[in-house]
């Protein structure tokens, strides 16, 4: 499903430059359940970013699906992004002026789902994460872990086939954080690609595949014995 | 140093109601290192803000330094957070449009330091927390543990006699998270009062004192029998 080929990600702005990620190479099979480690600043969200196509690498190749990522235009990306991934960004992304709902809501408004199916799906979703009383809320008043799960069904409501989530758990108790992987891992068992960027090892310990980043490159890639 | 009378804390915007904080009574002494647990949506950030003056109780008491805090207008509590208060946000509140420098030496800025003995101590506070080669960076050129130590410094440069971190290592790998740890229990030795909201048994682990949040009330305060 994924394979990246030699990729390194620059950025610079004015004075500031910093090489993110340094020649890595990596190959993701459909149906994958995979934890992303490493220290704070190792590339974990420059490498997810890369993977949603949120971001393009400064050099080496992109395959996701055998298509050649960095040859699509925006609108071809966007498309996919849609059409397949679901992304939890690590600092949530919410739009402030919308309720948990029109949050969650959003994916499927931009796949042209219908107002009712859609606002019957993103309560289902809501459902899922524990906040079916939280739905008309704005995320200003939520809880960080609230907003964190409302992020979190907003990735999930389409059904994508990709799943992408910078560590969903880091404001969540140690029971919503379980509750969330359960949600993670029922997917999984149900064909969903999952790569997870966490901090938590034992989240790590339920991936049969572990890869470990350390200033932009890999230095472990471990799968478990059996599974 | 801190008391807390029959604290309740309810949220009203339209249709939305939420009693936050319940009946709350607490008393924490000067020189405590406590950790605050409890499941998401509890009310601990909701406590946080109270004692850090960011926010009113809908009904109690909160004497704060032997002064009841509600008899005091804005400007008063402005001059009591900045000279007395570190607060480390669970969503780091950080200024876009200013460098990780620039962001460390504000509350050193409030206080009236000149420019040259404020760069010097964000400076300071900045290595402290691993982040020497950072200063320059914007927020959004930092990772999420950068921004999280970005606001953990910021939180301490004044030298606070209180410090009120809310999940202060949720964004950190196990190392980093640790020489936070580390950095805390310092300064708590040399006198000051430490509170942690956190969700890690490991950090709530190192705290003499545990006070565990549900549904707004404390329904544990314990004190480990040796310390
Ligand atoms: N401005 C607001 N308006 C309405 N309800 C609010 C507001 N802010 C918080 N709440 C609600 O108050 C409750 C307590 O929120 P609080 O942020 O204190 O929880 P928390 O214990 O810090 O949770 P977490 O661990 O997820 O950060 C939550 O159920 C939340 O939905
Ligand atoms: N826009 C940017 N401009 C410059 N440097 C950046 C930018 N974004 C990230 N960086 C740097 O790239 C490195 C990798 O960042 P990244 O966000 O991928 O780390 P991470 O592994 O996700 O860290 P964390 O665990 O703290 O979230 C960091 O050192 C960071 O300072
Ligand atoms: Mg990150
Ligand atoms: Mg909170």
């Amino acid at each position: 499903l994924i394979e990246l080929d030699s990729i390194a990600k620059r950025y610079r702005t004015g004075p500031i430059e910093v090489l993110a990620l340094r020649d890595l190479t990596l190959t993701i099979d459909r149906g994958e359940l995979i934890a992303i480690i490493g220290p704070s600043g190792s590339g974990k969200t420059t490498l997810l970013d890369i993977l949603g196509c949120l971001s393009n690498p400064t050099t080496g190749r992109y395959r996701l699906d055998g298509a050649d990522v960095s040859a699509l235009d925006e609108e071809a990306l966007a498309a996919i992004r849609n059409r397949m991934i679901g992304f939890v960004f690590q600092t949530f992304q919410l739009l402030p002026r919308h309720t948990a709902l029109q949050n969650v809501a959003l994916p499927l408004l931009y796949a042209g789902v219908g107002r009712q199916e859609r606002e019957r799906r993103a309560a289902e979703a809501l459902e899922g994460v524990g906040l079916a009383d939280r739905m008309a809320h704005h995320p200003n008043q939520l809880s960080g872990g609230q907003q964190q799960r409302v992020a979190i069904a907003r990735a999930l409501v389409t059904g994508p086939s990709l799943i992408l989530a910078d560590e969903p758990t880091g404001n969540l108790d140690s029971t919503s954080g379980r509750e969330i992987m359960q949600l993670l891992t029922s997917l999984h068992r149900r064909g969903t690609t999952v790569i997870l960027v966490t901090h938590n090892q034992e989240i790590a310990d339920q991936a049969p595949r572990v890869i470990a980043l350390r200033d932009g490159r890999i230095v472990e890639d471990r799968t478990a014995a059996t599974v």
